[in-house]
C-alpha cells in the first residue's frame, strides 16, 4: 500500500471539488 | 519458388492474425439529436459525484462475501459492482482500454503496454472531460500514459 496515495485520496474525499474520482488498485 | 511463396503467405497470415492493424474508430460520439428526444430529461444525471474503483485481478466471490462488511454496502444501494472479464492476451493497458473504451485486447497491446501513449479516440474519460467534468485519479500510472492531460489532479503509482 502506498500511504501517500491513500492520504491524498482521503484529502480528495474531503475537498469534493471533483465530479469523478477514479481509483485503480491491484487485487 | 512455390515453397517460398507459401512460406511468405503463411508469415503474412500469422502477422495478420496475431498483430492486426487496429481498427479503432477515429471519431468521437456525438450528442443525441435534441429534436428526437427530450434529452435533458432522459439523460438527467442521477448523482452529482461518481467514484469509480477499479480493483485489478480481484476474485468477485471475495467482494460479495458476507464477511466483507464494507463491500457488502454495495448491496444496500450505496454503490454497484460490476465484474469485467477480459480475455487473454491481457496486461494492464488493454484492460483499461477494454473497460473505458470497449476495445478488444490484441496481442500487439502487450508490446504497446510498455510504451503506451494517448491512443484512444473516444472513451468515457473523453466524454466526461468534454462535458466539463473534473476527474481526479489515483492508482496505476498506465492511466496517466493513456490520458495524459484529462485529469484535474492525479497521482500515479
Amino acid at each position: 500500500v502506498d500511504h501517500n496515495v491513500t492520504r491524498n485520496v482521503l484529502k480528495e474525499i474531503e475537498v469534493k471539488d471533483w465530479d469523478i474520482m477514479i481509483l485503480h488498485y491491484l487485487g | 519458388m512455390i515453397l517460398y511463396g507459401i512460406f511468405l503467405l503463411s508469415i503474412l497470415l500469422f502477422f495478420n492474425g496475431f498483430f492486426p492493424i487496429s481498427k479503432t474508430p477515429q471519431s468521437f460520439k456525438n450528442d443525441p439529436p435534441k429534436d428526437m428526444l427530450p434529452v435533458n430529461d432522459t439523460y438527467a444525471p442521477v448523482v452529482s459525484k461518481l467514484v469509480l474503483v477499479v480493483i485489478d485481478a480481484l476474485r468477485l466471490d471475495f467482494v460479495n462475501s458476507q464477511l466483507m462488511p464494507l463491500t457488502s454496502r454495495l448491496s444496500r444501494g450505496n454503490g454497484c459492482s460490476n465484474n469485467v472479464s477480459v480475455q487473454t492476451p491481457t496486461v494492464t493497458m488493454p484492460r483499461i482500454k477494454a473497460l473505458i473504451a470497449g476495445n478488444v485486447p490484441q496481442f500487439i497491446d502487450i508490446v504497446l503496454n510498455l510504451a503506451s501513449t494517448e491512443q484512444l479516440k473516444d472513451s468515457l474519460i473523453h466524454s466526461a472531460y468534454n462535458s466539463n467534468k473534473k476527474i481526479v485519479f489515483y492508482g496505476d500510472d498506465t492511466w496517466l500514459k493513456l490520458f495524459p492531460s484529462y485529469f484535474w489532479r492525479y497521482e500515479g503509482t
